[in-house]
């Protein structure tokens, strides 16, 4: 049995955590204290630069905005298909950083940490969502009749994960393009996921430069990076003050784990186009003493 | 006065209300919890408050043993306690926060709002 209680900031933390009279003594004060004193604003008020670092995708946002309008009208985030019943949907924005060369891109990875992902809740799908912008030079994709094929592969195999077709005229307008990337999941181990992509002509499945369609990751702002998407589902019901403890330590250990891989990427090399140093925003950080 | 007195009120005696759903607003960022919490900062969850005393009305979906535990609080409330106003039914919400890696999560938190309360 553990208590649970919201207590209002206005109570001196001293007596705050006196407040607790609980019978296995101290052990969920401290708990309690934990949670509070790591999160408090005073004291972590650099998570705060943190938050503001990183840029919540609009896919995401826009998920938000509709499931929880829709919970107002007493609908569950369930009721809707495209939340394939998950309660949980995480987005892993694309670790890859392109190398600059001026031949033609044939092939592109895309590199995603989902390390995070809890292995307690179950997986019931997984999109990687990819952004095209309108090409610039208009006149050379307009002049390929027949489709595209727009093919998705783990990078360590050739085995088809999914492809989706694409119209020569449509490639002139910029959209986001959804390939399944569930059974990435089942193919690949292990939390570094790396898909590769590449477009062929139908006809004569010969592949296709990907700059042509807008598909370079060069000169991308955040919130046109690829994103991978995962729905899960929670097996049982987590108890909050639990699920928040995890949080807490996972994040603190999390904090000093990327503080030695800040470390060891100073000496990271470049290697196939996919680096280790992540996202923008998401580099050495600096402790405050 | 006759007319305040049919409305039943007793004069001079606090009458404690009923068991019913009172408000609860919930402040993330009071919590401190806005460091990860991208959406909502606030919310109503509500809570339930009041007594539940002899006859428990048929709103509040007492449970057997409820009717019985205020039967007896009734006859002799120094030998049972009076049952519990407690939330009888609860509702999700969806939380966009972001995890320990650094990536944006869409979560529904099941049974965070109070929708109905009653006695137990």
């Amino acid at each position: 049995f553990q208590s649970a209680a919201i207590i209002s900031p206005s109570a001196p933390r001293r007596v705050r955590g006196a407040r607790i009279s609980h019978r296995d003594g101290q052990r969920s004060s401290k708990i309690l204290k934990d949670i509070l004193a790591s999160t408090h604003p005073v004291v972590g008020h650099h998570k705060d630069d943190l938050k503001d670092a990183i840029v919540p995708h609009e896919y995401m946002l826009s998920i938000y905005r509709t499931y929880s309008a829709a919970e107002k009208l007493g609908l569950n985030a369930s009721f809707f298909r495209s939340s394939k019943s998950a309660n949980t949907i995480t987005s892993f924005v694309d670790r890859g950083t392109g190398l600059v060369s001026h031949s033609p891109l044939r092939r592109q990875k895309y590199l995603f940490d989902v390390s995070t992902l809890s292995d307690k809740e179950e997986l019931v799908g997984a999109e990687l969502t990819i952004f095209r912008r309108a090409p610039g030079n208009l006149q050379t994709s307009s002049q390929t009749t027949g489709l595209y094929d727009i093919q998705l592969y783990p990078c360590s195999s050739d085995s088809l994960l999914d492809s989706r077709s694409l119209d020569p005229l449509d490639s002139t307008k910029a959209g986001w393009e959804v390939l399944d990337a569930w059974d990435m999941f089942k193919v690949q181990q292990g939390n570094q996921l790396c898909f590769q992509l590449r477009v062929t002509l139908r006809k004569s499945d010969t592949e296709v430069d990907l700059r042509q369609l807008g598909l370079d990751r060069s000169g991308r702002s955040q919130q046109e990076k690829a994103i991978l998407v995962a729905y899960t589902r929670s097996k049982k019901r987590e108890n909050l003050f639990n699920e928040m403890k995890e949080k807490i330590k996972s994040r603190r250990t999390a904090g000093e784990k990327e503080e030695g891989a800040a470390a060891k990427a100073a000496g990271a090399t470049e290697e196939d186009g996919v680096s280790l140093k992540g996202a923008k925003g998401e580099g050495p950080r600096r402790r405050r003493r | 006065t006759a007319l305040g007195n049919r409305h039943g009120k007793r004069h001079g005696k606090k009458s404690k209300s009923r068991c019913s759903k009172k408000a609860l607003h919930v402040n993330f960022k009071e919590l401190g919890w806005d460091d990860w919490i991208i959406a909502p900062l606030d919310y109503e969850a509500y809570h339930c408050e009041g007594v539940c005393d002899f006859p428990l009305r048929s709103h509040l979906e007492p449970t057997n043993h409820a009717i019985i535990q205020t039967l007896m609080n009734s006859m002799d409330p120094n030998s049972t306690p009076p049952s519990c106003c407690v939330p009888t039914k609860l509702s999700p919400i969806s939380i966009l926060y972001i995890d320990s890696g650094n990536n944006v999560v869409y979560k529904q938190y099941e049974d965070m709002v109070v929708e109905q309360c009653g006695c137990r």
